[in-house]
């Protein structure tokens, strides 16, 4: 196709992760933006999740997330916890939903 | 997902990525598109990640999530990462995650942040990307910044296969690979072929003209593009520039 150059319209847009910052506050100004997006997909993962191992299996898997958080290597656990802090989303849902790749590449 | 890598006539290279998501969450009837994919669209950014001051690497991802998918480092490396599906995957790792103590593998999202904060070097990221017991299979697309330099690693938990620029083992040209969600020494399914167009573009193009803008075209050509791709990303190393732009595909 010729489609290049692409529509700016559709530009991501580019935000700033410091490093330097505690793992706990490196994502707070993304997620002040981006938040309430995430929580509306949060919930449909949730239902795929669900429908894909059944009630059971997903009960124990919500169940252990906040404990596979925990032995997540650092910085990534404390990062979790900083994104569920300014998401309002439970520390489980995030850790979810960073660990979907592994868990469903079925 | 697609992701292409070519080099040009003076050995320049250029990374461009697809990314595509699955098809679950089902079919919007009304807007013609898949839910997950556009509800993705919004959460999409680019991200500088900074350390003392300077930009360490830049990355193209989703708000909310702390891994990588597809980033560049510059004068380093391009880095992109494909789906590969398995059914004793990912599932088996994390019930083994949960279940031992040892935790010896490594989640396939937080290794790639790993290499881009760690990596100084493209042989670097490749020993790293290829070496690591993991836990689900992937496809680890790599660029560096020399002439050559350039590869498709297929793992699964424990072993790799490694493709490099040059070689003609993809399909791909000499001067080109590209990547989608299969095996390179499989033939793609019938119902999702991207290789076989997005190779054709390439070869019909020829090097002369390989560029960023030659990716994005490919990028942009059903069924390369296709009602699952949330972004399109195009990497330059030497300049560390990445940029994106979330697609729409129009119906056929």
């Amino acid at each position: 196709s010729g489609a290049y150059p692409p529509d700016k319209h559709f530009e991501v847009p580019v935000y700033d992760v410091d490093l330097d910052l505690s793992p706990l506050q490196r994502w707070a100004p993304l997620m002040a933006d981006k938040g309430p997006q995430l929580v509306a997909l949060i919930d449909d993962v949730k239902d795929l999740i669900k429908s894909v191992v059944g009630e059971t299996i997903f009960k124990i898997i919500m169940n252990n997330l906040s404990k596979v958080a925990t032995t997540l290597p650092y910085p990534f656990y404390e990062e979790l916890v900083g994104i569920s802090t300014f998401s309002e989303l439970p520390l489980s849902t995030i850790t979810m939903y960073n660990i979907f790749y592994e868990a469903f590449t079925l | 997902c697609t992701s292409i890598i070519a080099q040009d006539p003076s050995g320049y290279l250029y990374h461009g990525r697809n990314l595509d998501t699955g098809v679950f969450l089902g079919w919007d009837k009304k807007n013609h598109t898949w839910k997950v994919a556009e509800k993705l669209k919004p959460l999409t950014v680019q991200l500088n990640w900074k350390k003392n001051g300077t930009t360490l690497f830049r990355s193209l991802s989703f708000a909310g999530y702390v891994g990588v998918l597809t980033a560049v480092k510059e004068d380093k490396f391009t880095f992109s990462l494909d789906k590969r599906f398995a059914l004793n995957g990912g599932f088996m790792g994390l019930l083994e995650w949960i279940l031992f103590d040892d935790h010896e593998q490594s989640w396939v999202s937080f290794l790639t942040r790993e290499v881009l904060e760690v990596a100084s070097s493209y042989k670097e990221a490749q020993t790293k990307l290829m070496k690591t017991r993991l836990m689900a299979p992937v496809y680890f697309i790599l660029g560096g910044a020399q002439p050559g330099e350039g590869c498709i690693i297929t793992r699964d938990r424990d072993n790799a296969d490694l493709v490099t620029l040059g070689s003609e083992k993809t399909g791909s040209g000499s001067w080109f690979l590209v990547q989608t969600n299969y095996d390179h020494w499989k033939n793609p399914p019938f119902f999702d072929d991207r290789r076989t167009p997005a190779i054709q573009c390439m070869t019909e193009n020829g090097q002369i003209n390989a560029s960023l803008s030659l990716i994005y075209n490919v990028l942009s050509t059903k069924p390369v593009l296709n009602k699952e791709t949330v972004y399109t990303a195009l990497m330059e190393v030497r300049s560390g520039e990445l940029q994106g732009w979330t697609r729409q595909c129009p119906d056929p």
